[in-house]
């Protein structure tokens, strides 16, 4: 695994900066249209101006996210990996490099939109202190068991689009239970992002984890 | 693109030899949870015994899918890719290696159901006849902006979950517009896999690619 040895080393000194900053970041990551942007408007929305974030958001191409992102006042950077050969990942590199729009000294909660991918994102450290994986409840019940890597290397998982449960043969506690054989002890936030409902806990944990660092 | 090469090499043999066993193959891919397999299931259950159907279905882990489409009585070969790094798409060897447990002279149709990823899996050529990507509603209408290569890589887009529209902020109009845009006059049926509303269009579809190649 060369590729990630020299990644790795990246991943370290972007972690070293963070460190030296007193920035919190976390890393986000989900299929395709989970809800990571959406999860991410009303969170910036309930934890400005409290805590000064930024976001950095990646996608193989358009500023769609970015746009959506930035109405909160929060500083954005959009990185489009179709400008270097479409990957479908983030590496620390590249999270590097995108730092430079940013002033990491006004910043206590920097937060990484990564690509919609529920396989390769989970391989790369970008530096991060922590991850959040988010699992749509439209996706079904059997993601965390098909896709086990994520939800290992994550530290919280956000199950989002409950309003839609009426609607689906979603077996939760099924969902529940596999992810507590792949990651014991995983903090699991049950939310909707379209209504904020469940929005306290995760953000009392985000709250609580940027305290800790700064 | 070194890689890319070797993998096109088998492609052609598989496409060779599907060609001297008139078997139509069609790539089936999406996100993870757009409803490959729940569209399968009943795709399957309308299309034989008059259509000898087979599937080979890709995951990173866990025999859930083979299981599920195991059921409809079709010959079905199931890929982990954790056996052999976790690959996150099916390459052209390892659908040559599932080929050993088919016999390829009683089957009509091989569907391929690859790996939920809205990426890597476009960039892979296996030797199919067409492919199809399954987009959900309940992922957004920007994910044809957001993922355009594999959205221009497939012959046939299925809509995928119409029944949840009612519940969905969706804009129909603008994935269908954008579709347009990315893909000019590519096919899109708009269906329920669970209801099976506007699955006659996408079987007759079929049907006649099938028809086309025996
Ligand atoms: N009903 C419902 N819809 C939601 C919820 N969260 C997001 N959505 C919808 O899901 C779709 C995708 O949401 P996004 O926030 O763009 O998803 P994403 O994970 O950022 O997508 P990518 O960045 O493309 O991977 C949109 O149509 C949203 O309106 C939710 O909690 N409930
Ligand atoms: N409401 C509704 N749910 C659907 C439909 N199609 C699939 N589902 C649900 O969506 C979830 C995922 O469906 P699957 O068929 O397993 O999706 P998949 O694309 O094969 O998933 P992977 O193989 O893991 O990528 C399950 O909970 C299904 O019940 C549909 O048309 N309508
Ligand atoms: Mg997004
Ligand atoms: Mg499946």
């Amino acid at each position: 695994r060369r590729v990630l040895d020299a990644n790795d080393i990246m991943a370290d000194r972007n972690r070293q900066r963070f460190q030296a900053e007193q920035v919190f970041v976390l890393n986000m990551m989900s299929s395709p249209g989970s809800g990571k942007t959406t999860t991410l408007q009303k969170t910036l929305a309930r934890l400005m101006p409290e805590i000064r974030c930024a976001v950095i958001v990646g996608d193989i191409c358009t500023t769609n996210d970015a746009d959506r992102l930035a109405a909160s006042g929060a500083p954005v950077v959009q990185i489009n990996t179709d400008e270097f050969g479409g990957d479908c990942h983030l590496a620390a590199h590249v999270i590097e490099k995108a730092l430079g729009g940013l002033d990491l000294s006004a910043i206590d909660l920097l937060i990484v939109e990564n690509i919609g991918n529920l396989v390769c994102p989970a391989e790369f450290d970008i530096g991060e202190d922590a991850r959040v994986v988010v699992l749509s409840v439209t996706e079904g019940e059997d993601k965390p068991a098909k896709y086990p890597l994520m939800f290992r290397e994550c530290d919280v998982a956000l199950l989002n689009k409950i309003d839609l449960l009426p609607y689906l043969d979603f077996d939760r506690q099924l969902a529940i239970d596999t992810l507590g054989e792949i990651h014991p002890h995983m903090p699991i936030f049950e939310i909707s992002a379209k209504t904020e409902a469940g929005f306290e806990p995760w953000l009392a944990w985000i709250r609580d984890a940027v305290r800790a660092k700064l």
